[in-house]
């Protein structure tokens, strides 16, 4: 039996929005930690983690590990149904082939059930060491967005570098060429607004914009966004989702033949 | 010539 009761529906709803067009189908695995999923895309390239901690649930009920194998554009079907201030709750029984989301509304005026059959998914999972990492660097997600969207005009690739004088986002195209440093700066209004740059080697990698470009699809989760980067290495791309856990992005660098 | 890497060869499977 499982049964997680979401008061900020909403960040659910952000969580499928944020990973659909990223991967088709996954495991969404729940334990005594938390709800999580770990999924790659169709070609390997990129790789999204998500937790959701079991203490962000106002009841987290989770009698033995259980997988559940979702088509992620279906059940944000479903989530989108929910109004933006439900309380989402998510329902399974044991050996069940469906699981249900219960929405209600806030006045509780409204109640409402979508049931949806689960999928058998042969998903091997990853194992991700610890890393340390050569350049941290946090922004505004917005910004990090923003980046991505204007550099996808120019061309398919980014290339990400951290010096002492900032993090530098290139790219070349057929019609041109862009280039965009954002320099570290920490005396803002909001931290939140800051960028700050952690470094301990200079880094430079490369990355497909297409991938970036799904992975600011979590923007609405967090506004900021930490991106880790170290010589022949994924980067990792992490939202923080407000005090139950993350969204973090994988993607493997591109490389010159 | 660029030429896109995958998981694996970073990851292990678990």
């Amino acid at each position: 039996m499982l049964e997680l009761r979401l008061v900020q529906g909403s960040l659910l709803k952000k969580v499928l929005e944020s990973i659909k067009e990223l991967v088709n189908d996954a495991n969404f695995d729940c334990s005594s930690t938390g709800f999580s999923l770990q999924a790659m895309d169709s070609s390997h390239v990129a790789l999204v983690a998500l937790l959701l901690r079991s203490e962000g649930f106002e009841h987290y009920r989770c009698d033995r590990n259980l997988s559940m194998g979702m088509n992620l554009n279906n059940m944000a079907k479903m989530l989108k149904c929910a109004g933006n201030d439900d309380i989402i709750t998510i329902k399974a029984d044991d050996g069940s082939d469906t699981v249900t989301f219960m929405f209600e509304s806030p006045t509780q005026d409204k109640i409402s059930d979508f049931e949806m059959k689960l999928m058998d998914i042969d998903s091997e999972h990853l194992g991700i060491p610890e890393a340390e990492y050569d350049a941290i660097v946090r922004m505004p997600s917005a910004e990090f967005a923003r980046i991505c969207k204007d550099l996808s005009s120019i061309g398919d690739t980014v290339v990400i570098s951290v010096t002492k004088e900032g993090v530098k986002f290139s790219t070349k195209g057929d019609i041109g060429a862009a280039n965009i440093v954002c320099r570290q700066n920490t005396t803002v209004d909001k931290p939140d607004d800051a960028t700050v740059i952690e470094m301990k080697e200079p880094v430079s990698l490369q990355f497909a914009l297409r991938y970036t470009n799904f992975f600011t699809k979590a923007t609405p989760l967090s506004s900021t966004v930490t991106i880790s980067l170290s010589n022949e290495l994924p980067v990792v791309v992490e939202y923080k989702i407000a005090e139950m856990g993350y969204v973090r992005f994988y993607l493997a660098p591109k490389i010159e033949e | 010539k660029q030429k896109q890497q995958v998981l694996s060869r970073f990851f292990a499977p678990k």
